[in-house]
């Protein structure tokens, strides 16, 4: 899978896809959606789309793309190739949201939770396959928040499409499952070949599974706080883990809206009132307009 | 360690080559409110700056591989030290007799004033705001309110030149929150600009001097 | 110059993590 994209700017979020099987812009197909890399801590999650005709679903199913979690991450590799090889009536299309991504959508002021990024993610998929004139009949989705809330959104987005939003639908639908591995795929080889931006010299890639209970992970995450930066930027800063890490070994910072500015600002009411002794000259306008005041200390 | 970031006119970067403690950071009176403040004092040129800062909450400094917490950005712009002199000969004015400078300016507070009477043209500055004598070839000076006031009323024409040129906005304060120059120059009337100009000299000097010379 | 303020003076690896933008 060619990630060269991902690895030139590993900072927003890059989508691939397989070139579109004739067969597939002219028969009725059916779609999965799945994602890989939900829980971890550190690297980019992955939303895949796959694809084929009604009519040859059988063949898709023959090609043992059984439910992707049984799958070792070579024998997933290995599918991954022969669906290439199939490309004649198999098509995919990935979403790599990059961990920055997601650390300033969930952190930025306003909120953009991992749930909200997911649906639109998905729903942009399918609008990307249907943009690429695949003509999509049914849609099997696995399931993410609400498996009702979820097929209501994603129904409303595509009025002409039979939805189905089902919790492990990776192993009930082969074309789900087809997706989970493309998906898998991709989210090892981008965390394998990781290009740390903050070009980090002794950076060891033995940071395990990526997921927060690991204690290769934990060991990782501690190793690599920096007090003023936080962490390189393959870690997601809103998840919890990495959030308790900072909050120990990182230094504090304030922002303009933050709430301790609150505080500080009110002060005692009375203090409007009580003439505390002569009020110092102000400046002249001309500096206060310009946030200018003498120095008086150094 | 903490580090200021300071923005300095570029010829006084050899200063602090040229010789040691070339720049020194001193504290003397503020000549309008008599607390203290920071100055800094080229000792190569003999030259006076005024500091000023610039501080916004919530702010700090990338500073090559380190981080400075406090985010200020302090200014040195040449100020003249008649002002600082000034002060000090005001404060014997009740005395209303002729005396020597090096007794007039003493201050146990800010001990550094004695620098001022290191500069070049001193006597030549003396002339704008004293009368003087000399008695066996010793200078004594006394402070002459009429001849500051003339002095000071020069100082405002300048400045209401500099602020035309700058087209610094004198109008109501409303317009100034965009301080932006241009549109505003042709509507603002000199009598904004001296009211202005006035304000600005009056940051330097005692508040019965800036009365007086607003009468004047 | 940081829109914010970090609580602290000390060495930062500032060219390794940051990219001035106005």
């Amino acid at each position: 899978m060619d990630l060269s994209e991902l690895e030139r700017d590993n900072t927003d979020r890059c989508r691939l896809s397989s070139p579109v099987p004739a067969v597939c812009r002219k028969e009725p197909c059916v779609l999965g959606v799945d994602e890989a890399g939900r829980g971890p801590v550190l690297g980019p999650m992955v939303y895949a789309i796959c694809y084929c005709p009604l009519s040859r679903l059988a063949d898709l199913e023959a090609l043992k793309v059984a439910d992707s979690k049984t799958l070792s991450e070579s024998e997933r590799d290995r599918l991954f190739v022969k669906m290439e090889e199939d490309k004649d009536f198999v098509g995919w299309a990935l979403d790599v949201l990059s961990p920055n991504l997601i650390s300033t959508s969930m952190l930025g002021r306003v909120k953009y939770n991992l749930n909200s990024l997911s649906h639109d993610t998905a729903a942009g998929l399918v609008q990307y396959a249907l943009d690429q004139g695949v003509k999509v009949t049914q849609v099997f989705v696995d399931t993410v928040g609400l498996p009702e809330k979820y097929q209501e959104r994603l129904q409303q987005c595509f009025p002409g499409i039979e939805v189905t939003v089902k919790a492990k639908a990776d192993a009930l639908y082969p074309v789900v499952s087809a997706a989970s591995i493309c998906a898998k795929v991709a989210r090892d080889q981008a965390v394998k070949n990781w290009q740390f931006v903050e070009k980090l010299q002794d950076v060891d890639a033995d940071y395990g599974s990526g997921y927060p209970n690991d204690p290769k992970t934990k060991a990782w995450l501690r190793k690599h706080v920096e007090p003023v930066f936080g962490f390189p930027q393959f870690v997601r800063f809103s998840w919890r883990t990495a959030q308790s890490i900072l909050e120990k070994e990182a230094e504090g910072v304030t922002w303009e809206d933050s709430s301790a500015e609150d505080q500080e600002g009110l002060g005692k009411i009375t203090s409007y009132f009580l003439s505390e002794g002569p009020r110092p000259r102000l400046p002249h306008r001309y500096f206060q307009e310009r946030g200018l005041e003498s120095a008086t200390t150094l | 360690a903490r580090q200021y970031v300071f923005l300095l006119p570029e010829y006084l970067k050899d200063a602090s080559k040229k010789m040691k403690n070339g720049l020194m950071f001193v504290k003397l009176v503020n000549p309008c409110s008599g607390e203290g403040a920071i100055y800094l004092f080229d000792m190569c040129l003999q030259q006076l700056f005024e500091i000023k800062v610039f501080k916004e909450k919530h702010r700090s400094w990338f500073i090559n591989q380190s981080v400075q917490s406090e985010g200020h950005l302090h200014f040195a712009t040449p100020m003249d030290p008649l002002f600082l002199i000034l002060h000090y000969l005001m404060k014997t004015e009740k005395e209303g007799k002729f005396q020597p400078l090096d007794q007039v300016v003493v201050d146990d507070t800010f001990p550094n004033c004695t620098l001022l009477l290191k500069l070049p043209e001193l006597e030549k500055l003396l002339g704008h705001v004293t009368e003087e004598k000399e008695i066996d070839s010793k200078k004594y000076y006394k402070y002459s309110k009429e001849k500051t006031l003339k002095w000071l009323e020069k100082k405002v024409n300048q400045t209401i030149v500099a602020l035309k040129t700058n087209k610094i906005n004198v109008g109501a304060r409303v317009q100034s929150a965009a301080f932006f120059p241009g549109d505003q120059a042709s509507s603002d009337k000199e009598e904004d600009y001296i009211r202005y100009a006035h304000g600005l000299i009056s940051d330097y000097i005692p508040k019965e001097l800036s009365d007086d010379l607003s009468k004047h | 110059l940081l829109p914010c303020e970090v609580l602290a003076n000390r060495p930062a690896p500032v060219e390794r993590f940051f990219v001035p933008a106005i």
